[in-house]
């Protein structure tokens, strides 16, 4: 682990004297091998090695701790604090707010928009789940038995177009006393021009209340191209990291929460409509550190 | 004193970061770099576009390695394609454009229901086998997916289909039990055939990072793969990590997925998948 790299490369220094500026680039190679075995993009990678840089360069080397243990410490407490301090819970103020799940082919909105129905039914809300994947083979299936198994009602609007099947959605939610409305859209590719102006119609038309990316934590090196490009072309609110119940080290958290500014608000971690948690920053760090 | 055409340091650190951002893992890409400055160091090659020309095909050979063409002639039909790998991937489209290109061939194809827990996962490859008109065996949702193999392998020889093409449903490999399913998979299927699966594709989305790694080993190791699959290499991802997994794990790249049609496959080609990579 990190800890034990870093051990040996700043072997001998245990009470003596300051951190030299030789010792912390030592230090900094194997923080970069690190992040970027973890996926983490490499010029988020290279920005928080100098932040790392700056503040480990001339740092009294302390009793307690030994080098290694006080650098990764330094890493830790800033990649906390990156991925954002407090949870970020979901706004949902207003009559019928709307939550848009969007994001890539197969990263887990279907499953997601379940999850995300089951939690808030518990939380004593009556949501409405609305099916506008009208491209994906059985998507509408899937959503419909996802809503069953989630005990709420699913809407599945007779238009072919999914901007007018939502907002028929959600005159129907307002008139039947439901909500939150929450959105599964068709999986699409960040440079799809044709699917991505769809979404910018769908946000325009029907000013939701939150815009979920869900995203695969096994994501790579292209997970700020995807952030960027849905946060720059609908404004994203916040970010779901799936599949967090595998063994991928989550590197993306950190990527699209620096390229985008926007909170990870929930994470899910495994099939099952229960599966869905709060976001822990500091679980996630000590994930992405290995 | 350089010029403008000559491979500088800069070079190599740009190429170095390509290959990066790319998904190739830093140790990997660090060793590709590290042969082509000391290819240029030696004067084995001098300008900035012989080190691109020479990175390239370092690639395309690193990738060609393992090649191996798709299974074709069983010793008895039918041919039997299985599909494996993690949730979300494409195994089920891909499937649907295995079919749809072994039926331009002229093929009669069967497309077996063998993800018998997500919902909708048999329907959603129903729709494909009617889109296709291909033959479709299915149990009841939440069965026993071995069973499924073995009776779409009998109903293939009853029918008089020339290949079958079993869709798993998706797993993460850390999940022992499941990874334990999937072997009794392989086993009855390999039983009821009399011969190994002719194929056994593990499909990797382009946008998954290192983790692919992990995938192509413990998959690999679990039930042996004959080859992999890329799929949604119509993104910005590139899909590096299959040099990896080539180097690492020694499995051909077989095909790849550009898009959501049943058209959108194609044979893996280490030169243009280099290129693509190494602009
Ligand atoms: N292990 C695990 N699997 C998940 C998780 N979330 C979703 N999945 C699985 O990932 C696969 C894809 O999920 P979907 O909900 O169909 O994904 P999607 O984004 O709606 O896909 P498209 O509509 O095709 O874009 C399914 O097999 C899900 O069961 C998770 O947190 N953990
Ligand atoms: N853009 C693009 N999308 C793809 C490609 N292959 C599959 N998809 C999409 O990815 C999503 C998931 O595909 P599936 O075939 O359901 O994936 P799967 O691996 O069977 O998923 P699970 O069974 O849930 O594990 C769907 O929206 C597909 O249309 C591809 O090559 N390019
Ligand atoms: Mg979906
Ligand atoms: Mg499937």
């Amino acid at each position: 682990a990190l800890t034990s790299k870093l051990q040996a490369v700043l072997r001998g220094l245990r009470g003596k004297g300051r951190l030299s500026e030789a010792d912390v680039s030592s230090a900094c190679r194997e923080i970069r091998l690190a992040l970027l075995e973890a996926d983490v993009n490499f010029k988020v990678v290279r920005e928080f090695v100098n932040r790392i840089r700056e503040q480990a360069v001339g740092k009294e080397v302390m009793e307690s701790l030994s080098p290694g243990q006080q650098v990764v410490k330094i890493v830790r407490d800033e990649l906390v604090e990156l991925l954002g301090g407090a949870a970020a819970g979901l706004e949902l103020e207003g009559a019928t707010p709307v939550v848009l799940v969007v994001g890539l082919q197969g990263g887990g909105k279907t499953t997601t928009v379940g999850k995300l129905a089951r939690l808030l039914k518990r939380d004593g809300k009556r949501p409405l789940v609305v099916a506008t994947d009208l491209q994906r083979a059985a998507a509408v299936e899937q959503l419909r038995q996802v809503a069953g198994q989630a005990g709420v009602p699913v809407f599945e609007g007779s238009a072919d177009d999914p901007v007018a099947i939502v907002q028929a959605a959600v005159s129907h939610a307002a008139s039947e006393g439901l909500s939150p409305v929450i959105v599964d859209t068709a999986g699409r590719t960040h440079v799809d021009e044709e699917l991505m102006g769809e979404l910018v119609v769908m946000k325009q038309k029907t000013a939701p209340a939150e815009v979920l990316l869900v995203l695969d934590a096994m994501t790579g090196q292209d997970a700020v191209n995807v952030a960027r490009e849905f946060d720059r072309a609908v404004g994203i609110t916040g970010v779901v990291l799936t599949k967090l119940d595998g063994d991928a080290r989550g590197g993306a958290a950190l990527s699209v929460r620096a390229v985008t500014g926007k909170p990870i608000k929930l994470v899910g971690m495994g099939e099952k409509l229960d599966a869905l948690e709060v976001f822990h920053p500091d679980r996630m760090a000590s994930r992405i550190l290995g | 004193l350089t010029g403008p055409g000559e491979a500088t340091d800069e070079l190599f650190e740009e190429l170095e970061e390509v290959l990066i951002a790319s998904d190739v893992s830093a140790r990997v890409a660090a060793a590709i770099v590290e042969r082509l400055r000391a290819a240029a160091r030696e004067g084995r090659v001098r300008t900035a576009e012989g080190v691109r020309e020479t990175l390239r095909n370092q690639l395309a050979e690193m990738l060609s390695r393992h090649k191996a063409p798709l299974a074709a002639s069983p010793p008895a039909p039918p041919l039997l394609y299985l599909v494996v790998g993690v949730n979300g991937t494409g195994k089920t489209t891909t499937i649907a454009k295995l079919g749809a290109r072994f039926q331009r061939e002229g093929r009669k194809v069967l497309l077996a229901a063998g993800d018998t827990f997500r919902a909708a996962a048999i329907e959603q490859l129903q729709v494909w086998a009617q889109r296709l008109g291909a033959e479709f065996v299915a149990h009841q949702s939440g069965g026993d997916p071995a069973a499924v193999v073995f009776d779409s392998i009998g109903a293939a020889r009853a029918r008089g289909c020339d290949v079958v093409i079993a869709d798993t449903a998706g797993r993460l490999h850390t999940k022992r039990n499941l990874m334990e399913e999937l072997g009794k998979i392989v086993r009855v299927a390999q039983r009821e055939l009399g011969r190994p699966a002719d194929e056994t594709l593990l499909v990797v989305d382009a946008t998954t990072g290192q983790n692919a790694l992990a995938q192509a080993r413990q998959f690999h190791e679990a039930v042996g793969l004959t080859g992999v699959v890329v799929t949604k290499l119509d993104g910005t991802a590139k899909g590096g990590t299959v040099i990896t997994i080539a180097e690492e794990v020694g499995l051909p790249i077989k095909l790849i997925g550009v898009g959501e049609g049943m058209e959108d496959l194609e044979d893996f080609d280490p030169a243009a998948f280099a290129a693509a990579l190494v602009p």
